[in-house]
């Protein structure tokens, strides 16, 4: 449970720093 | 470059204060430590009074555990190992994309174990009761946005002084945005917000026990 949340955090904080780009 | 490491950052701060704290006050919640009955002690066929073993800890009426024990402590330690592994090749992409050098990445990862420590603290030291989980969810979600917030109203209608300053180094998500930037100088500047929220850690654990 916990290691699915944080790898989704990674992902989609990942994801919103690169929209720009 | 994309301010990848920046956005990774400040997810994972927001990760450590408001969503891992929840997962670890659920798993506390569920556990039961090794040998404590399910049911109340009244059923005990010696008529026994005492419904405390020693050093075993009691749950309260709901199910809340009222205790961090130390398998606990050693499950969380080896979780949090296993998510700077698993954190790593986002560090590696946000860093490549981000413009980020080594020293770069390490100096976030600094700043984000105090961050967890804190977060880690206060949820499992504090969360012993329904109360004392609101005073953890409280807590996180004023680390992690009411700290941001602050910063912002200190911004807009105080400028003239130097407290926006203090709230932007304070909040930790401002903090780790401003630390992720690309090829700083090694140690935080300032380093005094790592101390902080390795002070509340602490202090979140002495409250813990002296409950």
């Amino acid at each position: 449970g916990g290691g699915v949340l944080f790898l989704l955090v990674c992902l989609a904080s990942l994801a919103v720093g690169i929209w720009p780009g | 470059p994309l301010p990848a490491l920046r956005t990774l950052a400040a997810g994972l701060v927001l990760h450590a204060l408001l969503i891992y704290p929840l997962v670890l006050m659920r798993r506390l919640a569920r556990s039961r430590p090794a040998g404590a009955p399910e049911n109340p002690p009244s059923q005990t066929p010696d008529g026994a009074t005492t419904n405390v073993p020693d050093g075993a800890t009691t749950n309260a009426p709901d199910g809340v555990a009222t205790s961090v024990h130390g398998g606990f402590v050693a499950a969380t330690a080896c979780e949090l190992l296993a998510f700077a592994i698993a954190g790593g090749p986002f560090f590696l992409v946000a860093a490549y994309l981000g413009d980020a050098v080594v020293s770069d990445v390490l100096r976030v990862l600094l700043c984000l174990s105090g961050v967890y420590a804190a977060g880690w603290a206060i949820a499992s030291r504090l969360a012993r009761s329904p109360g004392g989980r609101s005073v953890s969810v409280l807590a996180g979600a004023l680390l992690a946005l009411g700290l941001p917030a602050a910063y912002y109203l200190a911004l807009e209608f105080a400028p003239a002084g130097a407290a926006h300053r203090v709230l932007y180094d304070l909040a930790p998500v401002t903090f780790l945005w401003s630390q992720a930037a690309s090829r700083l100088a090694f140690w935080p500047q300032p380093l005094w917000p790592v101390a902080v929220y390795v002070a509340l850690a602490a202090a979140a654990v002495l409250v813990g026990w002296a409950m």
